[in-house]
């Protein structure tokens, strides 16, 4: 029924998953530095995970038994959503000394979420 | 500080008080120490001492604009090949840090070389960081089509590039100790950038932590016609044509390194619908 579809759809939403996270950096007040790019889509991680973990959550072992461990004993935390994959990107910059700088830098950008 | 103050929005400033008043009134010097150690931690982050506070005089060469561009994926490589740049591969597929310098402008016309024009140029390079390990290096030149009369043959140059062994006090006049580190022969004709491999000299600075005394640049006429003397090849300010553009067409030193954190810069293609 409708009712039931906007039920499950719901749930679904609360479920770990990646969210829209924009870095802008004239909003921090580094752009007079930082050529390229103005700003970057960070993403972040957040939502639930529940028992039993699903297969897209990209579990651990540790995680699927943590969250099994929690479905019996609530004082076990259930397992986080994190970051399981991340991607870099390069920056344009003006250094300390005026020297223009291209740099990649890992690990800036959430590319998948999961249970761990 | 107020050289930090500038991290967060006067808004996003306000609402940290906010947050900080409401948590039991700690004191506002707290929240100037909090963003001050959120600033520090990311310039950390980024590698950096201090936040850069660029001068006004700052330039940012075109060619690493270009460089930005193809390996982030926002321009397609058909784009940039139109202004005649190509992707560094191999020098990029082992570098995870670009740096680009220009000469200091302490330009000497090496004397004793009446009939050629020869340069040194010299490129600090004291603000590469101790940790960065520089795999290749590159000298870019701007050299601009001259309209020649019939007599093409009379058109080629060779360009030569030295690094200066000993400092230029310590040797006869007009006799530099220099190495050859790359040549070139091209014809006045076309307009475009020429790359010349300079990395056994600055490895030798970085690397070794031998002296930097330059590099010697040296055009050549093989035929020995005054008519375009000195306007081929933008090695100095003084050209006759002018130099309003010199800014952007001066010669460029490009160094390419790795800090040992993360991958080496892995262009982004962006997928063709």
């Amino acid at each position: 029924s409708p009712k039931h579809h906007s039920q499950r759809a719901r749930k679904k939403n609360k479920n770990c998953r990646r969210h829209s996270l924009y870095v802008d950096f004239s909003d921090v007040g580094w752009n007079d530095w930082i050529v390229a790019p103005p700003g970057y889509q960070a993403f972040y991680c957040h939502g639930d995970c529940p028992f039993p973990l699903a297969d897209h959550l990209n579990s651990t072992n540790h995680a699927i038994v943590q969250t099994l461990v929690n479905s019996v004993n609530s004082s076990i935390p259930k397992a986080c959503c994190v970051p399981t994959e991340l991607s870099a990107i390069s920056m344009l910059y003006l250094d300390e000394y005026d020297k223009v700088v291209l740099k990649n830098y890992q690990e800036m950008v959430v590319e998948g979420c999961g249970c761990r | 500080g107020a050289s930090h103050a500038s991290l967060i929005p006067e808004t996003g400033k306000k609402k940290v008080a906010e947050i900080q008043g409401h948590a039991g009134g700690r004191r506002s010097g707290q929240s100037h120490e909090l963003l001050r150690d959120f600033e520090a931690t990311l310039l950390q982050m980024f590698g950096l001492r201090r936040r850069p506070q660029p001068s006004k005089s700052a330039v940012i060469p075109d060619y690493m604009r270009d460089l930005y561009r193809l390996q982030s994926g926002e321009e397609e490589e058909e784009q940039i090949h139109s202004t005649g740049l190509e992707y560094p591969e191999r020098p990029a597929s082992r570098a995870n840090t670009v740096r680009s310098f220009h000469h200091e402008e302490h330009l000497e016309n090496i004397p004793g070389t009446s009939e050629n024009s020869a340069f040194r140029f010299l490129f600090n390079l004291s603000s590469i960081p101790e940790n960065e390990v520089i795999s290749s290096a590159e000298l870019r030149l701007f050299r601009e089509q001259v309209d020649q009369g019939p007599d093409w043959e009379r058109g080629f140059h060779r360009i030569n590039i030295y690094e200066v062994m000993k400092p230029p006090a310590e040797v006869v006049p007009g006799h530099l100790i220099t190495r050859l580190l790359d040549t070139r022969l091209v014809h006045h004709n076309v307009t475009r950038w020429e790359t010349f491999d300079v990395s056994p000299a600055v490895l030798r600075w970085t690397r070794e932590k031998q002296p930097n005394y330059g590099l010697a640049i040296e055009v050549t006429h093989l035929h020995q016609t005054r008519t375009h003397q000195g306007q081929h090849v933008r090695i100095s300010r003084s050209l006759p044509q002018g130099s309003g553009n010199w800014a952007q067409l001066r010669p460029l030193l490009v160094t390419f390194g790795h800090d040992g954190r993360g991958h080496a810069l892995t262009r982004r293609r962006r997928a063709k619908r």
